[in-house]
């Protein structure tokens, strides 16, 4: 595996989910083996893809609290080159039951270690807390990539999270780096949009992802058919962001 | 007090804190005391209303975890009958410090029994979860109102949330009422909005609330000035919606 990316951020809506479905759908378009890994117990990710979550019998549940293995979890999503590892209702009660068990944050970095996939990227859409699910996803990953929407309280959640993302890096997964941050729907008519994106250019430089993500109507719509964009309207302006951002992550990670 | 009302969704981003923040600012500007529970880490409603997180020396943490009174944690908002509970960091870890410990769902609803303020209304801004913060809310409260985005993962989310309802009104508050839902960031331009709102009128019947609140810029600026809308621009379509759903509130509970 290449780099395993969690997609994370605690303020809720600012698009992980829309983020995590697309990134991995253009990932996989450009001829790169994808894991999609559904941390997130509304399985936002999962049924993003059309999966119906009654219907999956093992999920990020099995391998965080039974043992279960990659491979006996994983499912296709209909994307060439992309698998996903779906959530379910039984992710609610993962949290509670981590609390007392040992090592409770490195649970899912143990898992990928002793992974043996071809995956080239694994993505891994959070939930919007800093609890022990979005923990483990960020002592399992390699890097965070960080949607954020430009309105006053998405902004204020930011040091939380790098807060909790320098924490982590001491203690638990010396090697976390900020893949990026990326601007998501984004209006360029509101004042409000530019005077965020000042801010976060102050706080966070080249880590801005130039690739911004507006707001179209389009990208809500996919998760409806079960699809992501690239099948739903890849001439979208929403699709056609998205392969840029694709683009842009692999660009920023040395492949052309 | 003649209501508690929790605000929840678990899906993120729905609009949970615009709501408490301006419907609590009208419940008071039309003259019902009430009192405004921060029971969300992020602390959004708190910094709605332009107190500094970092200046909270008391806070939701010390009354659940520290058996702090509602008296020596109030602080007010600014606004005339409004006072608020206020959220800051400690929040955080009160999920992980609840669980061990005894009754842990009922915390909030005991410190409220004992309570004997004067305000007619009590509004809690929950988090994006269905964790023990949310739980808590929801067996202290009358009644919960459910934001609603019209847009497909919010939809997925509701049958997860009404079955908590259920699960709580069953075992820890049998008075627990829905006391509607809110429609909120609505574009009546997208056909995706007036899709679901018929799926949700043929679940919620005469629950949906008849005010809508528009998609609008205002709601989104106040709180990067630390105020309510009605003080940042009450003339605007959002606070005028907030205006109506304020008196609709009122109507539906008996009060012209
Ligand atoms: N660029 C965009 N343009 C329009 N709508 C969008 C865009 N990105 C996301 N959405 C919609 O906004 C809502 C929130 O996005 P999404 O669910 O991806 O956020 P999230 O951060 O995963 O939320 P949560 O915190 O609940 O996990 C969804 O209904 C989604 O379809
Ligand atoms: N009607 C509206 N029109 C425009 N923007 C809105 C509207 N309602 C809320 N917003 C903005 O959308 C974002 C999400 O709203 P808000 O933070 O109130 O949702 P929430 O459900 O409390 O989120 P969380 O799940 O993180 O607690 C905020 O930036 C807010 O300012
Ligand atoms: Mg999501
Ligand atoms: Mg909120």
């Amino acid at each position: 595996v290449n780099k395993i990316v969690a997609i994370a951020n605690q303020k809720g809506g600012v698009g992980k989910t829309t983020t995590a479905v697309n990134l991995a759908s253009y990932l996989a378009h450009f001829g790169k083996e994808t894991l999609l890994v559904d941390m997130d117990p509304q399985s936002n990710s999962t049924s993003g893809f059309g999966i119906e979550k009654s219907s999956v019998k093992r999920s990020c549940y099995d391998i965080l609290i039974n043992n279960a293995t990659i491979e006996e979890t994983i499912l296709p999503t209909g994307v060439d080159w992309l698998d996903i590892i779906p959530a379910n209702r039984d992710l609610i009660g993962a949290e509670v039951e981590l609390v007392n068990t040992i090592s409770r944050e490195t649970r899912l970095k143990k898992i990928f270690k002793n992974f043996q996939g071809s995956y080239k990227y694994i993505i891994i859409d959070c939930p919007p807390s800093l609890s022990l699910l979005t923990l483990n996803s960020l002592t399992a990953a390699n890097s965070v990539l960080i949607p954020l929407q430009a309105e006053f309280y998405s902004l204020e959640g930011i040091s939380e999270l790098t807060n909790t993302i320098n924490l982590i890096r001491e203690d638990l997964n010396p090697g976390l780096e900020i893949e990026g941050v990326l601007l998501t729907m984004y209006d360029t008519r509101l004042t409000l949009s530019s005077q965020v994106v000042e801010e976060i250019g102050k706080f966070f430089k080249d880590k801005v992802y130039q690739t911004v993500i507006p707001r179209n109507v389009r990208l809500a719509e996919a998760p409806s058919f079960g699809k992501p964009v690239i099948f739903y309207d890849p001439e979208s302006k929403g699709a056609k962001a998205y392969q840029n951002l694709a683009r842009e992550f692999l660009k920023r990670n040395g492949i052309e």
